[in-house]
C-alpha cells in the first residue's frame, strides 16, 4: 500500500481490499474511504504514508466507546452471557471466572444452558479449573428457574460475582429471544438493577451477520459489553468496527485461545494495527 | 433487495436494448456490492464479476426481460453453476467399516453434525457408529455420547487419555467387531494454522483412510472462509463440505468463497440444533440467498 507516491484510484482500491477482507463490511469501508477522499479533495491528505495513519485514527475513533467495563460496583455483580451457537460463551465464562477468582473475588457460575447436550458438564469442568462455585440443576429444563434460584443463593452466600451461562441461540428465533427476556425478568425480581452486565459474545470469524446479531440481541436485552473471541485465528474481527460505531457498546475483552489464560482486555490500538 | 437496486440502476439507463460495457458497469457494481455484503470473499467476488461481464457483454436483452432481470438471470445461473455441479451424496463404497471424518474450526457444529449424519444414515438402513475423537474440549466425549443416545446409535467408549490417532484406529476395530458401518469420526475443533493439530488430523487420515473427509463450516463465516477452506484442503484433501447454522439470516457468501477456492462439493446443510435438522444442499436456493 505504501510504496505509492500519491493517493490514487489504485491505492484506494488496495485499501478497500484490506478493509473488506478484514470483515469491516461494505458500509463501514465506504464511510472510511469517503472520509479519505474528502481529506484528499481538501488537500489535507496527499501523502500515502499519512493515509495509513489517518485510517487507523478513524477506525480507532469508531471503536472508542466509553462505557463502564466490568466494575463490580454492586454485590452480587450479575453478568449474563449471551450469543449465537458455538461462539465461545461457556469457555469465556470459564476464563472470566478464573480471572476474577485470582483477583480474590468469590465467583458463582450458573448453568443456564439447560438445553444442549453436556452443557452443564462442560461448565462444571470450568468451575473446577477456576475454583469458582457452580449452581446446576440437572433435571430442570427451564433456564429461568435455575437462574432465579441461583441469584437468590448468590445473595444468601454473599458472592461477589455471578456468571450466567445461557444456551446458544440464533437471534432469528423469536421464542428463544423471549426465553432470554424471561431470564432477565427473573433476575430483576431478585435484583432490580440486574443484570449489571449483559455480555454479547461475538466470534471473530463471523461476517456481516454479526451486525444483525448485535442489533437484535441489543434490542431484546440491552447489551452493555461485547467480548470478541477466536482472534488467535486468521480472521481480523473487523465486524466490531461498524457495531461499535452504530450501537456504541464497548468491547471489554478478546479471546485468543482455548485455555484459561487466553483472555485479554480489549486494546483498540493493537486491534487497529493488526488490521493493517 | 438486489433486483430492486438493479431496477433502479437500469431505470437510469432506459431504452438500451443491449447490455453494453457502459450499462453493465453500474449493474455489476450493484451485484458486486451485494456479494460483498453477503460475505463473499473480495477476490472471489471480483473474479465472479469478471466472468459475468464476459458472459453478458453484447447479449441482446431478451424481449421478455428488463435489463435488470437479464443481469440477475445471468448472475443467478453463474452462481448456481459455480456452487453445484458435483457429486453430492456420500461415498460409502468399500469394505466395512468405512469412515466419515469431520473437521473444522472451533464451534462450527461438528459434534452436532456427527449426530445428524448418524441419524440420516440410520434412516437409510445403515448401522452407523459415532467416534468421539475430541480428547481436549471439556465434556466433548460426554456430549457425543448424549447425542448418540438421542440418535439411537452406538458410540465408541473413548478414553480421553488416549491420543486421537490411536483412538481412531481402535475405534475402527471396534466398529468392525460390532458390525457398524459407517463410522463417523468427530474431531476436536482447531485452527487451520495450528501445525501440531493439523498434523494430528493428517495422521488420522493416513491411518484410517476415511471415505469422506468433510469440512464442517459455519454459514456465518466471513472473509476468513477462504483461508480456512484452503488450509484444511491442503492438509487433508477434503471430499466435501457441510455448512451449518443455515436456518439463520446469514446470507452465506462463505458457500461461494469455499466452493470457488477448493472446488469440493457442499454435501449438506445444517438447519437447526435438533438431529433431524440436516438437509441436502441446493445450489440454486443458495444462489438466490447470497444475492439477497
Ligand atoms: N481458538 C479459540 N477457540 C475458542 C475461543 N473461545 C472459545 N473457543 C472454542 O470454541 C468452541 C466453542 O466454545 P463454547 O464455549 O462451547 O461455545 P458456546 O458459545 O458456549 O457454545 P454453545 O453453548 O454450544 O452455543 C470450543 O472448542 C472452545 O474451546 C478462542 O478465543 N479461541
Ligand atoms: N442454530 C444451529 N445451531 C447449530 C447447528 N449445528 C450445530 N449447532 C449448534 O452450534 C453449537 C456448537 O455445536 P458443536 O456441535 O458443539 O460444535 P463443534 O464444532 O463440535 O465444536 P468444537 O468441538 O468445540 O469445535 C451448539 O450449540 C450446536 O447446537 C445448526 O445447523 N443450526
Ligand atoms: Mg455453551
Ligand atoms: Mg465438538
Amino acid at each position: 500500500v505504501l510504496g505509492k507516491k500519491e493517493i490514487d484510484e489504485d491505492l484506494l482500491e488496495e485499501l478497500e481490499e484490506i478493509l473488506i477482507t478484514s470483515d469491516l463490511g461494505v458500509m463501514t469501508t465506504q464511510a472510511l474511504i469517503d472520509s479519505v477522499q474528502q481529506k484528499v479533495k481538501r488537500k489535507e491528505l496527499d501523502n500515502p504514508e499519512r493515509l495509513k495513519e489517518f485510517l487507523q485514527q478513524e477506525i480507532h475513533r469508531f471503536l472508542d466507546v466509553p462505557g463502564k467495563l466490568i466494575d463490580f460496583s454492586q454485590k452480587p455483580f450479575i453478568i449474563l452471557v449471551i450469543g449465537v451457537n458455538g461462539v465461545g460463551k461457556t469457555t469465556t465464562i470459564g476464563k472470566l471466572a478464573g480471572r476474577f477468582q485470582r483477583e480474590g473475588k468469590k465467583v458463582l457460575m450458573v448453568a443456564g444452558d439447560t438445553f444442549r447436550a453436556a452443557a452443564g458438564e462442560q461448565l462444571e469442568i470450568w468451575a473446577e479449573r477456576s475454583g469458582a462455585e457452580i449452581i446446576r440443576q440437572k433435571e430442570v429444563s427451564d433456564p429461568s428457574a435455575v437462574v432465579f434460584d441461583a441469584v437468590k443463593a448468590a445473595k444468601a452466600r454473599e458472592m461477589d460475582i455471578v456468571l450466567i451461562d445461557t444456551a446458544g441461540r440464533l437471534h432469528t428465533r423469536v421464542n428463544l429471544m423471549e426465553e432470554l427476556k424471561k431470564i432477565r425478568r427473573v433476575i430483576q425480581k431478585e435484583i432490580p438493577d440486574g443484570p449489571h452486565k449483559t455480555l454479547l459474545i461475538l466470534d471473530a470469524t463471523m461476517g456481516q451477520n454479526a451486525i444483525s446479531q448485535a442489533r437484535i440481541f441489543h434490542e431484546a436485552m440491552e447489551i452493555n459489553g461485547i467480548i470478541l473471541t477466536k482472534l488467535d485465528g486468521t480472521a481480523k474481527g473487523g465486524i466490531i468496527v461498524g457495531i461499535c460505531n452504530e450501537l456504541k457498546i464497548p468491547i471489554e475483552y478478546i479471546g485468543i485461545g482455548e485455555k484459561a489464560d487466553d483472555l485479554q482486555p480489549f486494546n483498540p490500538d493493537e486491534f487497529v494495527r493488526a488490521l493493517f | 433487495s438486489l433486483s430492486e437496486r438493479l431496477n433502479l440502476t437500469f431505470k437510469k439507463l432506459k431504452g438500451q436494448g443491449k447490455l453494453s460495457e457502459a450499462n453493465m458497469k453500474e449493474g455489476l457494481r450493484e451485484v458486486r456490492l451485494a456479494l460483498l455484503e453477503a460475505d463473499v470473499h473480495y477476490k472471489v467476488a471480483k473474479d465472479f464479476i469478471d466472468r459475468v461481464k464476459e458472459r453478458s457483454l453484447g447479449q441482446e436483452v431478451l424481449a421478455s426481460l428488463t435489463p435488470a432481470q437479464q443481469v440477475i438471470k445471468i448472475v443467478q445461473e453463474e452462481l448456481t453453476g459455480l456452487m453445484g455441479g458435483s457429486r453430492q451424496d456420500l461415498n460409502l463404497a468399500g469394505r466395512p467399516p468405512v469412515a466419515i471424518m469431520l473437521a473444522g474450526l472451533q464451534g462450527s457444529g461438528k459434534t452436532t453434525t456427527a449426530g445428524k449424519l448418524a441419524l440420516y444414515l440410520k434412516e437409510k438402513n445403515f448401522r452407523p457408529g459415532l467416534v468421539p475423537a475430541d480428547v481436549y474440549r471439556p465434556a466433548a466425549i460426554d456430549q457425543l455420547q448424549k447425542v448418540g443416545g438421542v440418535a439411537g446409535v452406538e458410540v465408541y467408549p473413548s478414553d480421553p487419555k488416549i491420543n486421537p490417532v490411536a483412538l481412531c484406529l481402535s475405534a475402527m476395530e471396534w466398529g468392525k467387531q460390532n458390525g457398524l458401518n459407517p463410522l463417523i469420526l468427530d474431531t476436536a475443533g482447531r485452527l487451520h494454522i495450528d501445525q501440531a493439530l493439523m498434523t494430528e488430523l493428517k495422521q488420522i487420515k493416513e491411518q484410517v483412510r476415511p471415505n469422506e473427509i468433510l469440512l464442517v463450516a459455519d454459514a456465518m463465516t466471513g472473509q476468513d472462509a477462504v483461508n480456512v477452506a484452503q488450509k484444511f484442503n491442503e492438509w487433508l484433501e477434503l471430499s466435501g463440505v457441510i455448512l451449518t447454522k443455515m436456518e439463520g439470516d446469514a446470507r452465506g457468501g462463505a458457500a461461494l468463497s469455499i466452493k470457488s477456492v477448493i472446488q469440493k462439493p457442499i454435501k449438506f446443510i445444517g438447519v437447526g440444533e435438533k438431529l433431524e435438522a440436516l438437509e441436502p444442499f441446493h445450489p440454486d436456493r443458495m444462489a438466490s440467498r447470497i444475492l439477497g
